[in-house]
């Protein structure tokens, strides 16, 4: 018997919208220790790897180690019957070929409930080595997403370039260039709006806008995202969810040809 | 011109 409840749906309503763009189905791996999910888009180029934690749920149970191939599509489309302020629970039997979403208003007036078809997904897990990160930026997450987006309008590519100083994203293209920096805050009144910049070396690395705006679905979820980068190997961008875990994605940089 | 790189070159499968 798997069963776990979030006291508002808004919580699972934010992870969903998170993942569903770069997704379209992935298998929910639950246990005792809470859900886990990874899976790689389709062109492989990014990995999504998001874990709830079981105490952060208000009621959770597993029973036995349970893996759920769910389509996000249809996870989504059972979400949107949902309001922001109601319980929501899943619940499965072990071994079912079935999940089931209840909802329940705050006045308990009103319960729905939602059985959705599981899949059978071919896993491909992939092993993410132990990474000592050259460069970590820590800065508000609409500061990203808000850079992402207006750097996605002159190229297909940004540039990141992390030294002590700061930060500085840049694109070019068909109508010109544009730069943005960020410097290290030096004294702020609250947490969630500072830059901070953990370097050792500094790094220069080129993404994909597309996959970068991807990422930034997951802003709702948290204040700050921290950005982790070495030289030649996948970024790293981190959202901390709230008490109850965090997503990450992995971005496969981009080479000179 | 700059190429994307796949993930699977930098991880392993398990």
């Amino acid at each position: 018997m798997f069963e776990a409840r979030l006291n508002a749906a808004t919580t699972l309503k934010k992870v969903l919208d998170a993942i569903k763009d770069l997704l379209n189905e992935a298998t929910f791996d639950c246990s005792d220790a809470g859900i886990q999910l990874q899976a790689m888009d389709n062109s492989h180029v990014s990995l999504v790897s998001l874990t709830l934690r079981s105490d952060g749920f208000d009621k959770f149970r597993c029973d036995r180690n349970l893996s759920m191939g769910m389509n996000l599509g249809s996870m989504s489309k059972i979400l949107k019957c949902a309001n922001n302020e109601d319980t929501v629970t899943m619940k499965a039997q072990d071994n079912a070929d079935t999940v089931t979403f209840m909802f329940e208003s705050q006045n308990h007036e009103k319960v729905s409930d939602y059985e959705m078809k599981l899949m059978n997904l071919d896993q491909e897990h992939l092993g993410i080595p132990e990474t000592d990160y050259s460069c970590v930026v820590r800065m508000p997450a609409m500061e990203f997403a808000r850079i992402c987006r207006d750097l996605s309008q002159f190229g297909e590519s940004v540039i990141i370039c992390c030294t002590k100083e700061g930060v500085k994203f840049s694109a070019s293209g068909d109508v010109g260039s544009a730069n943005i920096k960020l410097a290290q805050t030096s004294s702020v009144d609250k947490e969630e709006e500072a830059v901070t910049i953990e370097m050792q070396e500094p790094v220069s690395l080129t993404f994909a806008c597309r996959y970068l705006n991807a990422f930034t679905k997951a802003t709702p979820l948290s204040n700050q995202v921290q950005l982790s980068m070495s030289a030649d190997v996948p970024l790293v961008v981190e959202y901390r969810i709230p008490d109850l875990g965090h997503i990450r994605y992995y971005l496969a940089p981009k080479i000179e040809e | 011109m700059s190429k994307q790189q796949s993930l699977k070159s930098f991880f392993n499968r398990t």
